[in-house]
């Protein structure tokens, strides 16, 4: 048996938004940590890991580990269904192959229940190790899907890199070149609006811009994003879902021949 | 010349 409630629903609409138009089906497992989910896109090239600790919910109940495939742009339509500000509470029975997602509009005097069916799915798994990178970079979510929008009306790759003078976004296309570069920036009103470098080694690396607008689509989940690089490694772009957990998504470089 | 590496390369598959 499985009884998950969030009182902000409105979070895993914005989760399923994030991750819909990357990954097609994906298997949620859950355990006494959290739910989560790790899947990658179908060309192996992008990888998504998301995970909703079992404390950031008002009601948690998983009996035994669970693992439920779903067609995420269907649990997508579903949750649309929901309220911005509904309650949204995740059941399954075990054994059964159907998850419900039950809506309660805040004043309870609304309650829909949708059932979706689950479907096997053959997920591979990768084991992802904790690593120290060169650099990390924090700065405003809203910020960095700019660039990577901007940027993708130029060419079709980023090259990020990390210097000791800030964070450089280029591009080049048939009709030209960009570079935006952000500066370290402390001094703000609000600390969600500051760029913070933190650098070991200097990094250059290149990505392609359609995967990073995908990551973007996770904007209004954080205020902040927080990108890591290390050389010859995939990024892991990061935003965090207040006080619950995170999605992250790993970007595999482009390499020159 | 360009080339997109994948994600397998870097991390093992479980």
């Amino acid at each position: 048996m499985l009884e998950l409630r969030l009182v902000q629903g409105s979070l895993l609409k914005k989760v399923l938004e994030s991750i819909k138009e990357l990954v097609n089906d994906a298997n949620f497992d859950c355990s006494s940590t959290g739910f989560s989910l790790q899947a990658m896109d179908s060309s192996h090239v992008a990888l998504v890991a998301l995970l909703l600790r079992s404390e950031g919910f008002e009601h948690y109940r998983c009996d035994r580990n669970l693992s439920m495939g779903m067609n995420l742009n269907n649990m997508a339509k579903m949750l649309k269904c929901a309220g911005n500000d509904d309650i949204i509470t995740i059941k399954a029975d075990d054994g059964s192959d159907t998850v419900t997602f039950m809506f309660e509009s805040p004043t309870q005097d609304k309650i829909s229940d949708f059932e979706m069916k689950l479907m096997d799915i053959d997920s591979e798994h990768l084991g992802i190790p904790e690593a120290e990178y060169d650099a990390i970079v924090r700065m405003p979510s809203a910020e960095f899907a700019r660039i990577c929008k901007d940027l993708s009306s130029i060419g079709d790759t980023v090259v990020i890199s990390v210097t000791k003078e800030g964070v450089k976004f280029s591009t080049k296309g048939d009709i030209g070149a960009a570079n935006i570069v952000c500066r370290q920036n402390t001094t703000v009103d609000k600390p969600d609006d500051a760029t913070v470098i933190e650098m070991k080694e200097p990094v250059s690396l290149q990505f392609a811009l359609r995967y990073t607008n995908f990551f973007t689509k996770a904007t209004p989940l954080s205020s902040t994003v927080t990108i890591s690089l290390s050389n010859e490694l995939p990024v892991v772009v990061e935003y965090k879902i207040a006080e619950m957990g995170y999605v992250r998504f790993y970007l595999a470089p482009k390499i020159e021949e | 010349n360009v080339e997109q590496n994948v994600l397998t390369l870097y991390y093992d598959n479980l």
